[in-house]
């Protein structure tokens, strides 16, 4: 079974999502 | 015992000021309410799923900070903490019981505290059963004098968790998980002599931990089903992860 990307916990592990 | 407390004293560094949470939770639902029209404000489980996100947010934060976490690739670091949020998230919340909750109440990231018996009265079956056995551990957690260290090292414990499937780098996961595991018990044994079986004790309690937290995220996700999470938070996604 092929796992979904985890987009924004990628994002947030590469970058600092300052949306918050 | 000095490299091991130089150890722990690097871990708690990493450790955000309980005040610093609670301040960014309250900020973000407040922000989040007032872009809420009269009509469509946030429901109490709506809200109770913002603070969970939130403080899965910083859950996220702090392992990214972590030294040794910063040593695994990007790859590895995804699907530890795709393995082990919702226990993080149960420990936390176990954690933050201990450290300011008194008995028969539940006291939230915000501050806010909430009898146990209103919250029975009102949940279902399910989440009851989830609050009753959470309180039940907490109970357990403070006969054993848990203290701050220890509830670090339980959280590093769970997150560099070597059986965790696709893991590229488990050694260098397993010689954390263990240097981890030898400060934990050398910390018990020096700081509580009289409570030999302390660090026995408080292992016992992980597959509890886990258990609950097994029960957490099917709950939620059955909540999901029913379309009563918010959408686009970390907590779907995560959510999604386990279940695709």
């Amino acid at each position: 079974k092929e796992k979904k990307t985890n987009a924004l916990l990628h994002y947030l592990l590469n970058n600092k999502d300052d949306s918050n | 015992p000095s490299s091991n407390t130089g150890f722990l004293s690097e871990l708690l560094q990493g450790e955000p000021e309980e005040s610093q949470v609670c301040s960014r939770v309250v900020a973000s639902l407040l922000k989040e309410q007032a872009s809420r029209g009269k009509h469509d404000r946030l429901n109490t489980f709506s809200i109770m799923c913002k603070m969970a996100d939130q403080t899965l947010f910083g859950l996220v934060e702090w392992a990214r900070n972590c030294a040794l976490f910063k040593e695994l690739k990007v790859e590895d670091q995804m699907v530890l903490l795709q393995s082990c949020w919702s226990e993080l998230l149960v420990l936390d919340h176990l954690c933050r019981q201990v450290a300011y909750g008194i008995d028969g109440s539940i006291y939230l990231v915000t501050g806010q505290k909430i009898d146990v018996s209103t919250v029975l009265s009102q949940a279902g079956v399910t989440l009851s059963s989830l609050v009753s056995r959470a309180q039940d551990l907490v109970s357990k957690l403070r006969a054993l004098h848990l203290d701050r260290q220890e509830f670090v090292c339980l959280k590093y414990l769970v997150l560099f968790n070597p059986d965790v499937k696709s893991v590229q780098d488990r050694r260098q996961v397993e010689r954390t998980q263990e240097r981890v595991n030898r400060a934990l018990m050398e910390h018990t044994l020096h700081t509580h002599p009289g409570q030999s079986d302390k660090f026995g004790q408080l292992l016992l309690r992980l597959p509890e931990v886990r258990s609950i937290s097994l029960q957490v995220e099917e709950y939620l996700y059955q909540r999901h089903l029913l379309g009563d999470l918010p959408c686009n938070s970390l907590l779907t996604e995560m959510l999604h992860t386990k279940h695709t």
